[in-house]
């Protein structure tokens, strides 16, 4: 990352190298390497630092989108949380919840993961951590009867943030699909309005299907932001690259472990800084 | 697909008189941009496609009719030899209770894959203790216990206690119950976490498993290989859960996993229902990661 070597078509292969086993997929890695030789001979760059700082701000450009924030304005602020099975939706909840329980805001959590067991009691763990509210529903119950109550019971009580945990998914399954679309409108009908975030939780070591994830969820449900999680282990979450190309929307926070305070707004800088660590 | 882009490699090339090994080069690059977009790991598939050389070389691909197509079927037949050549069947120990442990990163379906384990046991004339030892997620002992009831099978848990003391305790009570197999379910960790790995490794010691499971999320991507060889490197990973593939997923982590651990992948989770658990198809994931 440092370093200052002539430019030699081993070092393209390394800088490609790199990107691969950082997950951000072969057609990607070939548009930034091949944009990147482009340049470097238009520039007549003639060492490897000015390929690394020119890739460092073109990346972090492209990845600086309005709207990193939780857009929290509307009263209460409806945030959808959805994803495939295991990304780490349920915990994201609580370390957000944290956060805004610290700000002093009303938090309510709505157990509409209705199928897995034990779900809605791992909820409410994090209910009770936070000093959050929850509304669960009877067991088998249909997900979108829980969001219903859950956002009747938010407005009523002047919750200011009204989370929707949601099962996880795979997003190749249509009826899971509907059943998540019935949720989505639901919302929109009941607030008169779409949810002020709908927020796709990806697991940070997957590979390239996260992009697929992020088409169909995309489709079912317009997201507003992306978190990524488990960026604490050795994966370095390479395929957001392509996530933030496909659906134009911001990773908002990444999650860095399973404590309630490992969770960190998205820094382009800091996703660019670990990739060459 | 791999053999409609070779056969277009090919079918330019073969304008050009007669084929050198750099034709093969060209086509085995191709092959390994076919693996690595399907989230096989750099140092997997560039050792898979050596070892495919050898065998295209061997071959005499290039005197074949058709060598895109013979070198899709090198490749082909070499997935399935790797992925499928392994003992897939778990292994008991004679003196009961056997133990199996279900190891890997977070979130990657161990507590269900454990239900799916002791539910296919049973339809096979094996009763199983289900130990809860994962003390750190919350409700995740609720969560076994809940599968447990659903297969009536029963649940060894101590809440919040030591998992090394759990596990060893866990065999003992399989013991006096009269129950032929313990399947321990640990809590999600990463390979790099010192503590948590030592932690494994000691349960390991207490219970001398038969079988250390690997459990792996289908679409987990680079990363495969350097996380199951942490887990193969410190415990000795003795066959390998492949999870949710009822998705869409290429699923080249298999490739990643087997090139550090040679452990056959021995199931295959295809699904959130406790049935969903099938033994694996070395062929039908070769075509899949193929594409
Ligand atoms: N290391 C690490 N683990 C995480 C992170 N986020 C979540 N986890 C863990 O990942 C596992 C799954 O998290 P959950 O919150 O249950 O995931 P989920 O998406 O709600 O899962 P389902 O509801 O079953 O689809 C748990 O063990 C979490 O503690 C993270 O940022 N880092
Ligand atoms: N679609 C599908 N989902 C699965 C499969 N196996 C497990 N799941 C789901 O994946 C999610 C995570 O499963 P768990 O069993 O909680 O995973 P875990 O490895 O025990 O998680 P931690 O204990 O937090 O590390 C749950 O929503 C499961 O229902 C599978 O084969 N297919
Ligand atoms: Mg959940
Ligand atoms: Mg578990």
């Amino acid at each position: 990352g440092r370093e200052k070597r002539p430019i030699t078509a081993e070092f393209w292969e390394e800088l490609e190298d790199l990107l691969i086993v950082a997950d951000f997929g072969v057609p990607t890695t070939q548009k930034i390497v091949s944009g990147l030789k482009t340049v470097a001979k238009q520039e007549a760059w003639s060492t490897t630092d000015q390929a690394v700082a020119r890739f460092r701000k073109d990346v972090e450009r492209f990845l600086t989108l309005p709207g990193a924030e939780l857009n929290l304005t509307s009263s209460p602020a409806v945030v959808l949380v959805v994803g495939v099975n295991g990304a780490g939706k349920t915990t994201t909840i609580g370390k957000m919840a944290q956060s805004l329980r610290e700000r002093g805001k009303r938090v309510l959590l709505v157990a509409a993961d209705t199928f897995r067991a034990a779900a809605s009691e791992q909820l409410a763990i994090w209910a009770q951590r936070t000093g959050s509210e929850i509304v669960r529903g009877a067991e088998g119950a249909d997900p979108a009867s829980v969001v219903f109550d859950g956002v009747r019971a938010g407005v009523s009580r002047g919750a200011d943030v009204i989370f929707i945990d949601t099962a996880g998914r795979l997003h190749n399954k249509a009826n899971l699909m509907a059943e998540l679309k019935k949720m989505y409108r639901i919302i929109e009908r009941e607030m008169g309005a779409p949810p002020a975030e709908t927020l796709l939780v990806v697991d940070g070591t997957s590979g390239q299907n996260a992009i697929s994830q992020a088409k169909l969820f995309n489709e079912t449900a317009a997201l507003t932001g992306i978190v990524i999680t488990k960026l604490d282990s050795t994966a370095k979450g390479g395929v957001l690259v392509a996530l933030v190309d496909e659906l134009e929307v911001p990773i908002k926070f990444v999650g860095l472990g399973e404590s309630a305070d490992a969770l960190r707004p998205f820094v382009p800088a800091e996703f660019i800084d670990a990739l060459f660590e | 697909q791999l053999s409609d882009r070779l056969g277009a490699i090919f079918a330019r090339l073969s304008g050009r008189g007669k084929l050198g090994e750099s034709d093969v080069n060209e086509a085995l690059r191709e092959v390994r941009v076919a693996l690595l977009e399907a989230d096989v790991s750099l140092s997997a598939a560039k050792s898979f496609v050596a070892s495919v050389k050898e065998k295209a070389l061997g071959a005499n691909v290039l005197e074949s009719l058709s060598p895109g197509q013979t070198i899709v079927k090198i490749v082909y037949d070499e997935l399935v030899a790797l992925l499928g050549g392994a003992q897939a069947r778990l292994q008991f120990s004679d003196t009961p209770p056997s133990v199996i442990m279900l190891v890997g990163l977070q979130g990657s379906g161990k507590t269900t894959q454990a239900a799916k384990l002791a539910l296919r046991l049973k339809e096979q004339g094996r009763r199983s203790l289900l130990v809860a030892a994962d003390v750190y997620r919350p409700a995740a002992i609720h969560q076994l216990q809940v599968l447990g009831s659903q297969i009536e099978l029963p649940v060894f848990e101590r809440g919040a206690g030591d998992p090394v003391a759990i596990a060893r305790d866990g065999v003992s009570e399989a013991r006096r119950l009269g129950l032929s197999t313990v399947i321990i379910d640990t809590a999600g960790r990463l390979q790099i976490d010192e503590a948590l790995m030592d932690e494994l490794a000691r349960i390991k010691g207490a219970v001398s498993p038969t079988e250390i499971l690997f459990v792996a999320d289908a679409m987990t991507g680079q990363e495969a290989t350097g996380v199951a060889s942490g887990f193969h490197e410190r415990l000795g990973i003795t066959g390998v859960i492949l999870t949710k593939m009822d998705g869409d997923t290429r699923g080249g982590a298999a490739l990643s996993i087997y090139s550090v651990t040679g452990a056959p992948i021995k199931f295959v989770g295809v699904g959130e229902k406790i049935t969903a658990l099938e033994p694996f198809h070395p062929d039908r994931l070769a075509s899949r990661i193929l594409g």
